[in-house]
């Protein structure tokens, strides 16, 4: 029962839609970036393009890993670095039609999960909490 | 169907037990806890204390909060605070004997939750991944 009704909802009905997306753009400094994940609270967030394509995604780990140094946080390299010289490109990527049994096995692994249209262009993301939320609803129906 | 089987597992079954958990120390300088934060990869990991006991959890976003100055991240403040002056208190908490529907309920608004005994000793953390692939296994079976 619960299979089926996941292999029957889609993506594209429980992401959270890119307009409420928190995002950084490809030539940010990583200052910038950091700033915008502390703010926003989000540990990590999408990385778009000036097109709004999706091009990867960054977190404060990655950021925070760069300026490890020996003995120190070196936190002025923040200003010399860009997002796209330490972003992940090679994420899971999902399409507003795919059905939840595919996002769901994504998000074993992941937090969250972007979803994109056929040219690229970023629709928005998909979380645990929203496919969390779904299943306890289906569980009580 | 779904529920059932929820409601038999218990959290102790499912969750990473207290010896694979990182975490810090409540009277720790932020330095170090950043140090933790960046090097284990996580976004947030429990606080205890001397006695093993739970006392928190302790994130990225309020260490980063603390030290975001009017012009820069002020980062020499790391080593001037301690551990217990930022951390979170106020967290949901489970026992092993806690079913998963309760498990899955907290995991809705968090990523993991802590557990521990009736003397408040850390006994592990319940994590999304966990529950989701327990829930991906409970569809396919
Ligand atoms: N401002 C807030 N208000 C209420 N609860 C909050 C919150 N910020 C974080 N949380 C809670 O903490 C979880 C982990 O957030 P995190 O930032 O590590 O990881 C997030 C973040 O990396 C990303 N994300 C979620 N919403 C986003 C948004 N609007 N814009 C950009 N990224 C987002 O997706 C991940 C998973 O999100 P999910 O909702 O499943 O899970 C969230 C949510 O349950
Ligand atoms: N070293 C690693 N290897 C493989 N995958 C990794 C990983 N680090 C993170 N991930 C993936 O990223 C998710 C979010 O990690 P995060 O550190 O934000 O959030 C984590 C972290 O705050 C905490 N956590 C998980 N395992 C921990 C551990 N062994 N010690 C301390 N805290 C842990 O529980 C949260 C949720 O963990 P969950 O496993 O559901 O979800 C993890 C997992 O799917």
């Amino acid at each position: 029962l619960q299979e089926q009704h996941l292999a029957s909802t889609m993506v594209g009905d429980l992401m959270i839609s890119s307009e409420k997306v928190a995002h950084v753009q490809v030539n940010n400094p990583l200052e910038h970036a950091l700033l915008v994940l502390v703010k926003s609270g989000y540990s990590a967030v999408p990385v778009l393009d000036s097109s709004y394509r999706l091009v990867g995604i960054i977190g404060k780990t990655v950021i925070l890993n760069q300026i490890l140094g020996l003995e120190r946080f070196e936190f002025e390299k923040l200003s010399d670095m860009r997002v796209h010289e330490v972003m992940s490109k090679d994420i899971p990527q999902l399409t507003k039609e795919d059905t939840l049994v595919k996002g769901m096995n994504t998000l074993i692994n992941y937090p969250f999960v972007c979803v994109r249209d056929k040219d690229g262009y970023f629709d928005g993301i998909l979380t645990r909490r929203a496919i969390l939320k779904q299943i306890k609803k289906d569980i009580y129906t």
